[in-house]
């Protein structure tokens, strides 16, 4: 159901707080369930995957913040990744029913969508838990968007393509914490999705080509 | 502020955004 002003208004920090410290570090049944069906099972990848990330993403927090403060980083990530299978299954869920279809197989072993998914989870976990705890460390380096995309080494329109479906699936964010990924979101659109290795210019050319039209649009660097 | 503007239409979801369709 789309967020509703009432819903985002009630909604509070120790809302998503309490619901992140009783969830699972592992997927739940259901989402076991929605790999089975898969053609190809992708939970292997997954938790190989998170497992890998997480050894980077507390490396390079430890780098920003300094290693006394690399507990923390692992229990920020230790809460994205709980966020990230519960937004993950509420996804699918949603989708099995706007599709009845219950094979997820292609979605579920695309890489990007779960950088992209973990990502934006990770990114509301940082934003929730704000950075009081480690600002007294003049760590210099700003951990707010879009840092998580240089750790997890993801294009900015790759992450864009999930807010609005995380947002979605998500009932128990704050307003305050989709203000957040608005405001990422309008970054994305305003300038990061511009920057010259984005796959947005391969996609404007594909659909130019499809359209068959004459390519005027692409200069051959992006300005 | 207004709140938050859902812009994907009718028939359009995570799996059409990364060409799962």
């Amino acid at each position: 159901p789309p967020q509703t002003p009432v819903r985002a208004v009630m909604n509070t920090i120790q809302q998503l707080v309490m619901i992140l410290n009783s969830a699972s570090d592992q997927p739940s049944e259901n989402l076991n369930s929605y790999f089975n069906n898969c053609t190809v099972n992708p939970k292997e990848s997954i938790l190989k995957r998170v497992e890998n990330i997480g050894r980077i993403f507390k490396e390079k927090f430890a780098e920003a913040v300094g290693q006394g403060c690399a507990e923390i980083g692992s229990q920020r990530y230790k809460l994205g990744v709980r966020l990230y299978y519960r937004v993950m299954e509420s996804m699918l869920k949603s989708e099995e029913e706007r599709l009845s279809i219950h094979n997820f197989s292609k979605l579920l072993n695309d890489k990007i969508f779960h950088t992209s998914l973990l990502a934006c989870a990770v990114e509301v976990v940082m934003a929730t838990y704000g950075r009081n705890t480690y600002q007294s460390h003049d760590s210099g380096t700003d951990l707010s968007f879009p840092w998580i995309l240089n750790v997890l080494d993801l294009k900015a329109f790759d992450f864009y393509k999930v807010i609005e479906s995380f947002i979605k699936a998500e009932a128990s964010l704050t307003r305050e914490m989709i203000k957040h990924l608005e405001r990422c979101e309008h970054r994305i659109m305003e300038s990061l999705a511009w920057q010259s290795d984005s796959p947005l210019f391969d996609l404007i050319k594909q659909s130019k080509e499809r359209e068959g039209s004459v390519d005027h649009l692409l200069e051959p660097t992006s300005t | 502020g207004q709140d938050y503007h859902f812009g994907l239409e009718e028939g359009e979801g995570i799996r059409e955004l990364f060409d799962c369709d």
